[in-house]
């Protein structure tokens, strides 16, 4: 893994981070859904949360899908080519070309065929990754690989990502390192060693 | 455009390519010291991805020099394709692969390469005491 110059990260009083997106986005609960378990494979491994909030001018990470100049210098370009981009901490902005063909499902098999096909959930948890401090990695099988075919789906963190994020923020107390806690029976560890 | 899944996508969007970047394959086999139209479209993206250092801000020409092989062998050092300095075939592939639009070298600094790794050795204390992690970072 890797890390921006200077490691940058959100300071330690904020780790409860706030999400939104762009109103003049029409997304659907469907495509709202697919950022939360994104980020919810990061809350798993480290001690981060985020929260969906409405209001996007108060929010720690902005979301937004626009096409071509959209004000930020790295103008998208089209269909194919860069997918997404996002900034490194305490940015918080993150912004996905509209002119993508984002799928939502995830369904693999009838990905095949079509090459224009782009999975938003592996390009959220990618993008996630820059929003909380990690660079690229050069190993090939990471969610923070720099690219990714069209028709494939890479959604689970690997060791080189749960390293990299783990030692920006360190571990989530639940995570034992295999299979990631349910999030619904998440207890924080009130033993001695507090 | 949203899609529930890749068959609901329309086929007159299902395999669009990417025109500008697939432009590119026509650069196939090009290496230093030649002059091919267009040239300066790669250069182009290579800064676009830190592979050119943004201090270069002038306009780029369409030669093959020095600048673009030393760009061209570190992408393909980062991403373990054989370090020809030549726009192979296998380079050009991966070139137009989509991809994250962050750079991949930031302020010189390779972010794929910049070898940064944590080991951790556990020394356990004569006794059986409690053991030392001792964290070594490289």
């Amino acid at each position: 893994y890797t890390l921006f110059p200077g490691e940058p990260r959100w300071p330690r009083d904020r780790r409860d981070l706030t999400y939104a997106f762009d109103p003049r986005n029409p997304l659907t609960d469907e495509v709202k859904g697919v950022f939360a378990r994104a980020f919810g494979r990061w809350s798993e491994v480290t001690a981060l949360n985020f929260t969906n909030i409405e209001s996007f001018t108060t929010s720690d990470i902005t979301i937004g899908f626009y096409t071509g100049d959209h004000g930020d210098g790295e103008p998208f370009d089209g269909v194919l080519g860069t997918l997404a981009h996002a900034f490194s901490p305490p940015s918080g902005k993150f912004h996905l070309d509209a002119d993508e063909n984002w799928v939502v499902s995830g369904d693999l098999d009838s990905f095949l065929s079509v090459t224009a096909a782009v999975d938003l959930e592996s390009v959220a948890v990618h993008e996630i990754g820059h929003l909380l401090g990690l660079g690229h990695s050069s190993v090939e099988e990471s969610i923070m690989y720099p690219t990714i075919t069209t028709g494939k789906r890479k959604v689970d963190l690997t060791s080189d990502d749960v390293e990299g994020i783990q030692y920006l923020y360190g571990a989530n107390p639940n995570f034992n390192g295999t299979s990631p806690p349910a999030a619904t029976t998440r207890e924080r560890d009130t033993g001695s060693f507090g | 455009w949203f899609f529930p899944n890749s068959s609901a996508i329309p086929p007159s969007l299902r395999n669009t390519t990417h025109v500008f970047w697939d432009a590119f394959s026509n650069f196939t086999g090009c290496h230093h010291g030649q002059n091919v139209d267009g040239l300066f479209r790669i250069k182009k993206y290579f800064q676009r991805f830190g592979y050119i250092p943004e201090t270069y801000t002038g306009n780029f020409t369409d030669d093959f020099d020095d600048i673009l092989k030393n760009a061209v062998e570190l992408y393909q050092k980062n991403f373990r394709l054989n370090v020809t300095g030549e726009l192979d075939a296998l380079t050009i592939k991966h070139i137009v692969v989509p991809r994250c639009g962050n750079p991949d070298v930031v302020n010189g600094t390779s972010l794929m390469h910049n070898g940064r790794r944590k080991t951790f050795e556990v020394n356990f204390s004569p006794g059986g005491k409690v053991p030392r992690l001792h964290t070594v970072k490289h």
